[in-house]
């Protein structure tokens, strides 16, 4: 999905 | 979000304001590599390309701009501040730190998750920021003094780092999809190199000596 592709850490 | 990151995130935070504290409050930046800190920006600018495109969360938005400002902010100062710039340890300070974006820019193109020009780039970032700490090992080893502010600085830069560990360990085994493959193996690498430098420094605080990392 969408939000496991994007790096949400920093 | 989990405790750890948020304690990595706040330590990042802190050994960058004990970064610019120095710099301001001494007007100087003896002690600190340029080069580091210019590896430092690049990390981040390569990284946070997502910045306008992704929405995560207004937190991430705020760190990520401090993150990129305080940095750019850093080696501005140290390159034309017109006081501070001639404190800057410049025959000290020669790592040759193209190796350093070479080699991870080439590992980047070879294992990324994605070959997009924003995956690349990030995973450019990720093993650039395991090794962006050598050009001020280097630094600190060769100016002998560790000044306790620079020392402060690679001690909460390594801690942080350290609780992202803790974070990853923590998200696989509260995850079902564990993705983060290239940011853990590079950052047990970056630790392993601040490891090193625990160590020596620990043992110079013990014996009250100067700092000797070895050659």
């Amino acid at each position: 999905s969408k939000d496991e592709d994007t790096h949400d850490e920093l | 979000m989990n405790i750890f990151r948020l304690a990595g995130d706040m330590t990042h935070l802190i050994s960058v304001l004990v970064l610019l504290l120095k710099i301001y409050a001494t007007k100087s930046c003896s002690g600190i590599s340029l080069k580091t800190q210019e590896l430092y920006a690049i990390v981040f600018v390569t990284r946070y390309l997502d910045l306008f495109t992704d929405f995560i969360s207004l937190y991430n938005t705020v760190m990520k701009l401090v993150f990129i400002g305080s940095s750019l902010a850093i080696v501005w100062c140290m390159r034309y501040h017109r006081v501070v710039r001639r404190s800057y340890d410049r025959e000290l300070d020669t790592f040759r730190y193209w190796i350093l974006l070479g080699v991870s820019f080439i590992l980047a193109l070879v294992l990324h998750e994605k070959f997009t020009l924003q995956e690349v780039f990030w995973a450019f970032s990720i093993y650039l920021e395991a090794v962006a700490i050598l050009p001020q090992l280097v630094l600190l080893q060769r100016s002998g003094n560790v000044d306790n502010l620079a020392g402060q600085y690679v001690f909460f830069l390594g801690a942080y780092r350290a609780f992202y560990i803790l974070n990853w360990i923590y998200r696989y085994l509260t995850e079902q999809r564990f993705t983060r493959w290239i940011s853990c193996v590079s950052g047990l690498v970056q630790t392993a190199l601040y490891a090193d430098f625990f160590y020596y420094y620990f043992i110079s605080w013990k014996n009250n000596a100067k700092l000797q990392l070895p050659a």
